[in-house]
């Protein structure tokens, strides 16, 4: 794409366009983004196409930063153990992996670590989390099939307090955002884990798959209403897809992306790094 | 709706008398909109947008009394026919079994696929098989299996210390099923980047083998299993996967979300390949066959 130093013109334009879109940045985010740019070209009188890309690449990297310093990335860890993080989204986006690999970070950090398994509905779901609490040495609370979320999510809390574990980190089955019963069951999971707690989940994070488009910023919108989420994580990066769709919901919604998945092996979790996303939009 | 934005466009143009050429490509821009905002691919909203304009800048629209209806007409024709015009059935074997094969991305429903293929061939009187050929995700054969539990289906797995390859579990799969009597045989497969050479060559070796060792005809059906949400980048994988099949459907999965689902759109025009069927649930009922025109208006909003 655009290295080095070229011409400013319509066709420099129409080339950022073009991959803004090809990102899935929403048309009218991409729109602003590019009336920005003729403006700062104008008013700082920009004689190189280079300069142009720095700036895009600016006011991208700013938006994602949401003015916030690299701590904002960090997960929070709760005032008092255990820390819990309770981890949602719609279906197949690689909730249940994530957590494999939240899992595997924290226990190499030797925390004591406590899954939960709250997806009692899918086949074979608690099956695939019991595998990679093997896998990754954690303990992990789980019930029947069938059985309410919310109580093992409610057990995992009491079990991780008991045993004086440092997380619970704790599974939901996928959920689309159009099903009002199934926002209505996250929201009584979300409300046990606070009254067990005493606060909210020290984070809510909305997992979002990077091959999704502009329904993503609908899924962002609609689990926001249901559960105070406290950021994303951007899942499958490691494809040819950029996700960038975050960067509209950043824009909007003002929440952050947290952490990145780049591959469904334990060790393909990192904490979102805005300079690098930017740069990697251009590649 | 589209016709809403149209009738905005047309709204703030009206009383200069009749429309002109720059008057529909003032609307023809908020086509643009909608079908990006959709999720159609770039260069398949560049490539649809130049085949619709000749139309709408043609004299029924700027001489006809309602340019709103008349450019909604065009674009809503174009969008069903490009989508394949009418639903397109899965091709049977002359003789059984037939073979099916599923592949896509992960998490795109392909598993949870298999169960609702099986439910929907049990129910027409036939005799299925599901096979489970993705030996990497933890707990995949046990999900296959529960869904075998659920549909009444047989599903044919190898002990994970066989250590055997998916595509030898196919072939062995398919003997199998000739000896059972099952006349259909339903491949589910890991899911896979597009990119991912050796995962990509793993399916190119299946398809090789049933073709070459069993039987030329085989598989029958190579679906590509497609996320109704899925963006821009449906046209890469789309077209990685057919280059490397040669695919015979795709089916779009979790349509029952509030996607518009142009990511069906870009599949089809960049492949050519017929879309078969619609997942609408979670459950083994949730099987519908593909409408090109229901998905029409739904990409245009
Ligand atoms: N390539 C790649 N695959 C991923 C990544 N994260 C998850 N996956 C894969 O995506 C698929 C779905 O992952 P899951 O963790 O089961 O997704 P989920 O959200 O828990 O799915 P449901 O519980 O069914 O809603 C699996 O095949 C994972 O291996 C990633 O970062 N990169
Ligand atoms: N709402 C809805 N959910 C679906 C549909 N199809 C599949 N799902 C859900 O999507 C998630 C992923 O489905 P799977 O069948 O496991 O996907 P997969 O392609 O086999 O995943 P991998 O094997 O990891 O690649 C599960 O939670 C399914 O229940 C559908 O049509 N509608
Ligand atoms: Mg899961
Ligand atoms: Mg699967």
């Amino acid at each position: 794409l655009v290295t080095g130093r070229g011409r400013i013109d319509e066709a420099l334009f129409e080339e950022l366009e073009e991959t803004l879109i090809q990102s899935d940045i929403n048309i009218h985010t991409t729109g602003r983004l590019l009336k920005v740019l003729r403006e700062a070209v104008q008013d700082e009188r920009m004689i190189g196409s280079d300069q142009v890309m720095a700036r895009l690449k600016a006011e991208l990297t700013d938006i994602l930063a949401m003015g916030g310093s690299a701590d904002r990335y960090a997960l929070k860890v709760g005032e008092k153990s255990p820390t819990v993080y309770l981890i949602v989204g719609v279906n197949g986006v690689g909730k249940t992996t994530t957590i494999a690999k939240l899992a595997y970070n924290l226990t190499q950090q030797k925390k004591h670590v406590i899954l939960a398994a709250g997806d009692t509905f899918r086949a074979a779901a608690i099956d695939q989390l019991e595998i990679w609490s093997h896998r990754v040495g954690t303990e992990l609370i789980k019930h029947k099939e069938g059985s309410d979320p919310a109580s093992v999510v409610y057990d995992a809390i009491k079990a991780a307090k008991a045993r004086h574990a440092d997380y619970v980190i704790a599974d939901t089955a996928g959920r689309l955002h159009t099903r009002l019963n199934l926002m209505e069951e996250l929201k009584k999971i979300n409300r046990i884990t606070e009254r067990e707690l005493g606060r909210p989940a020290d984070e809510t994070l909305l997992v979002l798959d990077a091959t999704t488009g502009q329904n993503a910023i609908s899924q962002a919108k609609e689990f926001m209403k249901a559960v105070p989420l406290t950021g994303i994580s951007l899942s499958k990066l490691d494809g040819t897809a950029r996700g960038g769709i975050v960067i509209t919901i950043a824009d909007e919604l003002k929440l952050p992306i947290k952490l990145i998945g780049v591959g469904e092996k334990q060790g393909d979790l990192l904490l979102f790094d805005p300079v690098r996303y930017v740069e990697s939009l251009f590649e | 709706s589209l016709s809403d934005r149209l009738q905005g466009v047309f709204k703030k143009l009206r009383g200069k008398g009749r429309v002109t050429e720059a008057d529909v490509t003032e609307a023809l821009r908020e086509v643009r909109l909608a079908l990006l905002e959709a999720d159609v691919s770039l260069k398949v909203v560049k490539d649809f947008m130049a085949k619709i304009k000749d139309k709408a800048i043609g004299t029924d629209v700027l001489e006809g009394l309602s340019p709103v209806q008349q450019i909604v007409k065009i674009v809503n024709d174009e969008l069903v026919e490009l989508l394949g015009g009418e639903n397109v059935g899965l091709n049977l074997a002359a003789s059984p079994p037939t073979v099916i094969m599923l592949c896509g991305l992960q998490g795109s429903g392909k598993t949870t696929l298999c169960g609702k293929l099986a439910a929907y061939f049990k129910k027409q009187g036939r005799n299925p098989m599901m096979v489970a050929c993705d030996i990497y995700r933890p707990a995949a054969v046990k999900q296959l299996q529960v869904l075998g539990t659920q549909v009444k289906v047989p599903v044919f797995t190898l002990p994970a210390e066989s250590e055997k390859s998916p595509p030898t579990i196919a072939l062995e799969a398919i003997q199998a099923a000739k000896a059972n009597g099952n006349d259909i045989v339903i491949l589910d497969t890991a899911g896979r980047l597009a990119i991912d050479e050796e995962l990509m060559d793993e399916l190119g070796q299946m398809k090789a083998w049933l073709s070459r060792r069993l039987d030329p005809s085989f598989p029958h059906e190579i679906l590509l299993v497609v996320d109704a949400m899925v963006g821009q980048d449906a046209v890469n994988f789309a077209e990685q996967f057919n280059n490397r099949l040669g695919l015979t459907g795709v089916v779009m999965t979790k349509m029952d979300g509030d996607s518009r689902g142009g990511a069906a759109l870009s599949v089809r025009a960049v492949t050519g390949v017929p879309i078969k069927f619609m997942g609408v649930s979670e459950k083994m009922d949730g099987l519908e066959p593909f409408y090109p025109d229901r998905l029409a208006s739904r990409i245009l909003g």
